[in-house]
């Protein structure tokens, strides 16, 4: 099993359209895949139409399990997606609590490792979709993952982003015995406006071991597919934004050691 | 003086894009402008070509002076930005810490509040900026304000975080004695898209009373105003979504009691 996190501080870089484009396709392609919500704004959890106010599984009760010494078995947190080969461990709102508790409870930073540690043998891939801040939460998902993908927008704003996700990324797996694994991929691209081409040629400059060699273009059929509720994969099969996320993820799953 | 609040939970919805528009306007129409960066990710303060990594003299230091009760002169916190009549408190990544040190310091929801009182003469609209997570900052900017701007993207995910933004509104000034205005202005609306067509419909008529009766197309231009580091106002002021602030301004300055 390989556990994926998405994750970017910068807000709407297109984190949860890579994690549902990214399982949509590995569920196409026969590999039974797990999406796991861990921001506390649920938006992959609105995605698949479940409602984060009133969920009483999810992933929040892993970390209420830790605090309160009470064993809770991931499986009891898997729901559908309506999509075969695809499940989800969604939100709950009471995540956004846990950075102002996590100061109390030591250990907070392996709950997701240890929870996908017990699902090795029922899922051939995991996506972890992050929330846009830096906490107890983003902590997990890095402790808890073989690889890093980083959606980066290619425009400026994002582009400044970029430099601090790196250099949290240094900051929290300094304690690593081997580097994560990461791929920067660049997102939203609009060859029509000249902030597009310009951020893709500096990150290509600045990181050139870790950018992804080709782009995801900005394409209408991403915001069609998360009003339907369906994978991109499966809503917009040909369209040119799915079309680039299977390259990435064929390219990820030949090699995922290098681009 | 008045006081603006740029805050929803979602992110990349145009906070920033919204806060550097009006700005931009307002210091264009000869109106003494303040913007002011609380969102620890930085964008505004990147926007205008600041080193959030390297600022001594920051917002954070607003809070830094209340935990070490020391004073501190909120106009020493002031830089320029480059455009006459605009001005900018920026952000520095220490901001991040804050959330998880809230807890050990009472009083701490209304730092930017008293500070926004101490530049009552100086300035005639002050714009805070806040970050896509619900936080003591975000607490800070709900409640030195005299008015909310909520961007919400025409798109299903951003619609479903608005209902959350609207419950947080809810809980956090329930202690205002007078409900606190806002507008919920519909951003990056693409008409090509069914799920924008429909996104802004149901915004329509889930929220009649509160959302703007106009609003801002998907503009390129924006993309190419923050590579430049200038104000939409300035950059490119006749471009479709320059003009579609320009109409928000108008209306919120001409009554902002009602739409
Ligand atoms: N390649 C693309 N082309 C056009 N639109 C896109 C693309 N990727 C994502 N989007 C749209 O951009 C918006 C933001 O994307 P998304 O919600 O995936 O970002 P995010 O990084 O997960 O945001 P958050 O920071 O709130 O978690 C959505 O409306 C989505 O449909
Ligand atoms: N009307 C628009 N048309 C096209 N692009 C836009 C529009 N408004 C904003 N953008 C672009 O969308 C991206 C996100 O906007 P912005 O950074 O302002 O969002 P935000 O809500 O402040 O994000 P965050 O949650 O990270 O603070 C930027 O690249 C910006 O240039
Ligand atoms: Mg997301
Ligand atoms: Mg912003």
């Amino acid at each position: 099993m390989k556990v994926w996190t998405v994750a970017n501080q910068k807000g709407g870089v297109g984190k949860t359209t890579t994690t549902v484009s990214l399982g949509g396709l590995l569920a196409q392609w026969g590999l039974r895949t797990l999406l796991v919500d861990i921001d506390p704004h649920a938006s992959l959890t609105s995605y698949f139409r479940y409602d984060p106010d009133g969920l009483e599984e999810s992933v929040y009760s892993l970390f209420k399990g830790v605090a309160q010494n009470q064993t809770v078995d991931p499986l009891s947190l898997i729901h559908p997606t309506g999509t075969e080969g695809l499940d989800l461990m969604p939100a709950e709102m009471a995540l956004a609590t846990l950075d102002r508790q996590a100061g109390k409870l030591d250990g907070m930073g392996l709950v997701i490792k240890q929870a996908m540690g017990q699902l090795q043998n029922r899922y051939d891939h995991v996506i972890l979709d992050c929330p846009p801040i830096l906490g107890v939460l983003m902590i997990n998902a890095l402790a808890a993952c073989d690889h890093l993908i980083i959606p980066v927008q290619t425009e400026f704003l994002s582009l400044k982003g970029l430099e601090r996700m790196l250099h949290t990324l240094d900051m929290v797996t300094k304690s690593r015995r081997v580097p994560l694994p990461y791929h920067i991929v660049p997102t939203m691209y609009d060859q029509r406006t000249r902030a597009s081409i310009d951020s893709l040629k500096v990150m290509r400059e600045s990181y050139p071991d870790h950018v992804w060699h080709s782009l995801v273009p900005v394409d209408t059929q991403f915001r069609e597919a998360s009003k339907a509720g369906i994978p991109p994969a499966f809503f917009a099969p040909q369209s040119h934004g799915t079309l680039a996320y299977g390259k990435l993820v064929e390219e990820l799953l030949n090699d995922h050691e290098t681009l």
